[in-house]
């Protein structure tokens, strides 16, 4: 199983974990009395990149409306923050003694905090785009209670014209984040379920039409109409909420699936 | 925007893999 749940995410910190591991394993292998390189370039330009995520991270923080993003955004930066600090600590201490071992120590200390606070910069933000796709899902539910209370034809006229265009954001957000997404499951799953959107939603708006029809006229099966209505406005906020649920899981939520 | 804390998060894994591999380069040499 992936470790990364986004293809976007694994893109950015697979390379890195991979050089953190290798690090890690030198290291562990007895550090082989090497000198260290001078590191002040490189370690300015990982400061300089730490710079600029925070002034965009903080920026972001500021100006949003989601107060989880708000709140969690500032500690992860802050993890960013301190580990740029130890690096130019440790480019520092190498400099001085390219044999020191607490420099070494710091090194990697340092970059396993970049590659977890950049992890977790990450996650909450991308935590908060799943939340606005949720918001749209919801809204969607919002509208679709409405259905039922549509009684004439310039009503539902009105109700095509609110649902069409957040639901076909929905959709549209909703592929987009399952093209992004690195599990399978989840990919299947919210595939089917913004087809079966899809499909529902005309035959919901024919359902409506017919019960107006029916209505206006000598309203002879009007309940079985009703009926049938709520029947596919019932499937498609089935449909709704599981891509809420399944927006929300993570590749850490396996148990969910055993 | 969303897409520039992205960018800036990829810079900044870029340049964090690059300082590590100026010093495996030492160290595996």
């Amino acid at each position: 199983m992936p470790v990364f749940h986004t293809k976007t995410i694994e893109s950015i910190l697979e390379p890195v974990a991979q050089q953190v591991s290798r690090l890690v394993i030198i290291h562990e292998e007895g550090e082989a009395g090497h000198e260290m390189p001078d590191l002040e370039r490189p370690v300015f330009a990982v400061s300089k990149a730490v710079t600029n995520l925070v002034k965009v991270g903080r920026e972001m923080s500021t100006s949003t409306d989601d107060l989880i993003l708000k709140q969690d955004m500032p500690q992860a930066l802050n993890k960013v923050d301190e580990a740029a600090r130890l690096l130019v600590e440790a480019a520092k201490l190498s400099k001085i003694d390219p044999l020191s071992k607490p420099a070494r120590m710091k090194l990697i200390e340092g970059s396993r905090w970049i590659l977890q606070g950049t992890s977790n910069v990450l996650l909450v933000f991308d935590e908060s785009e799943v939340r606005k796709i949720v918001q749209d899902c919801k809204k969607t539910l919002d509208y679709l209670s409405v259905a039922e209370v549509v009684e004439n034809m310039e009503d539902l006229v009105q109700f095509v014209r609110d649902l069409s265009p957040i639901l076909s954001r929905v959709t549209v957000e909703v592929c987009k984040r399952t093209e992004d997404l690195t599990h399978q499951i989840h990919r299947e799953v919210l595939n089917r379920c913004v087809e079966q959107v899809k499909t529902l939603a005309p035959i919901l708006i024919c359902s409506m039409k017919i019960f107006i029809q029916i209505l206006s006229q000598d309203g002879k099966g009007v309940e079985e109409a009703a009926e049938n209505r709520n029947y596919l406005c019932g499937r498609m906020s089935e449909e709704l909420n599981e891509i809420i649920r399944v927006l929300q899981l993570t590749t850490y939520d396996e148990d969910e699936w055993d | 925007d969303s897409s520039e804390m992205v960018r800036q998060a990829r810079i900044l894994a870029q340049s964090t893999a690059e300082l590590i591999q100026a010093i495996r380069g030492e160290a595996e040499a």
